[in-house]
């Protein structure tokens, strides 16, 4: 199974059209992996992109150095998804001694 | 069904039984239509509710087409179950079923929601493999024959949004093609995305205003209006390259096209904390909110013949 522990999704806010072509320039470096949720559209449109733990550091400096705001929407995408695995476990077993 | 639990996720299995469990309760009123079968051979199923005993004109709702955006597979479920509720009770919604069909695709991408659930939760492409590339799948919203492989896609087998390697070349588009083509008498299609709080309408790859735009933007207007009625969820609408991106080969650039006029694309809930990962707490306010969008639209169309 893929493994995310550590991915972060950072939500990004572009204020402007350069900041807009700059997290354009980050969706091309492949090496970094990043998985776009959300794109870069327009100014004042939020970008989220789940960012790999390896990929983190480097990602910040970059929006930092340009001066491009974000905050972090998801601390670590693995916590969420074991839980929503127990949730669905959890329901599964409610269910059974209905069905 | 009564005891389905529809603020859970499920797996492609329990719904695929929730489908057949529901088609048993209701005979005289819901079918299941096999469409085709998925590049790794899994059945594509549609429901169809339908009040009489030939096809009728028709509205088509498709959730789940991007694997990972499970609100949207649970709200169909939901949508499916809610039809079977209302249909004599709701009497707007009963006099759109005495005259209209509905065909409602609740697993669009079947092998990619699959991998969802067994190997990776962040799939969003079918599972189809590109001669020459060690990369997998397609990104089936760049794969129809509307502007197949313009800008707003990419010919990277690589990305999320590779468009493929000729349009309809994924089976679970071709299959939908086919049908709505044979079918005919199509009059609303809506395809269901998570999330970013949107109504789209035609057209995402060029800004060239759609012919039936005025209407289109009236009544999305409408169909926002009735959703953010019950939570107060705040929807922005218009044409796909103008609201959010260019997008080619999408799935409603190319049912316009077909002459669908009330072709449109929703973008659901966005709590601005949880993306793709919504929690379950989640499905059932989201599939009620989106729920009278829907209605809105399907009255209209009722409302509109063309």
């Amino acid at each position: 199974k893929e493994d995310f522990v550590g991915h972060q999704v950072l939500r990004i806010s572009a204020a402007h059209e350069a900041h807009v072509q700059k997290v354009k320039e980050l969706e091309d470096l492949e090496h970094l992996q990043l998985d776009f949720w959300r794109g870069p559209t327009q100014p004042g449109s939020p970008i989220d992109v789940r960012v790999p733990f390896l990929s983190l550091q480097a990602v910040k400096v970059f929006l930092e150095a340009h001066d491009i705001s974000y905050e972090t929407m998801i601390e670590d995408v693995q916590l969420l998804l074991d839980e929503e695995q127990e949730q669905m476990v959890a329901a599964q077993t409610r269910a059974l001694p209905l069905s | 069904t009564d005891t389905f639990n529809y603020a859970a996720y499920h797996t492609l299995d329990e719904i695929y039984k929730f489908m057949d469990t529901l088609v048993a309760e209701h005979p005289d009123l819901v079918s299941k239509i096999n469409i085709g079968k998925t590049f790794e051979g899994r059945d594509i199923f549609v429901l169809k509710f339908s009040t009489g005993v030939t096809d009728r004109p028709a509205i088509w709702i498709d959730t789940g087409i991007h694997s990972r955006e499970w609100v949207t597979q649970a709200s169909g479920v939901w949508f499916a179950k809610k039809i079977t509720q209302d249909y004599g009770q709701d009497s707007t919604f009963t006099k759109i079923l005495d005259t209209m069909d509905i065909f409602l695709e609740i697993v669009t991408n079947p092998d990619g929601f699959a991998f969802t659930h067994s190997k990776n939760r962040m799939w969003r492409k079918t599972r189809s493999t590109t001669p020459g590339s060690l990369c997998v799948g397609v990104d089936p919203n760049r794969n129809w024959d509307a502007g197949f492989g313009m800008a707003g896609a990419s010919s990277n087998p690589c990305s999320d949004t590779y468009h493929g390697k000729s349009a309809n070349s994924e089976v679970e588009v071709k299959s939908i093609v086919d049908f709505v083509t044979k079918h005919g008498k199509i009059k609303a299609f809506i395809s269901i995305h998570s999330y970013s709080q949107l109504l789209l309408y035609p057209y995402g790859y060029k800004t060239e205003p759609a012919p039936d735009q005025a209407e289109l933007d009236e009544l999305s207007k409408a169909a926002v209006t009735a959703l953010a009625s019950l939570y107060g969820t705040k929807f922005k609408y218009g044409s796909i390259i103008k609201t959010i991106y260019q997008a080619s080969g999408s799935t409603i650039d190319w049912t316009y096209s077909q002459g669908i006029k009330y072709s449109f694309t929703f973008e659901l809930r966005d709590t601005g904390r949880y993306g793709f990962l919504l929690p379950a707490s989640q499905i059932i306010p989201t599939a009620q909110e989106t729920w009278l969008a829907l209605l809105t639209i399907m009255e209209h169309t009722l409302n509109h013949p063309y």
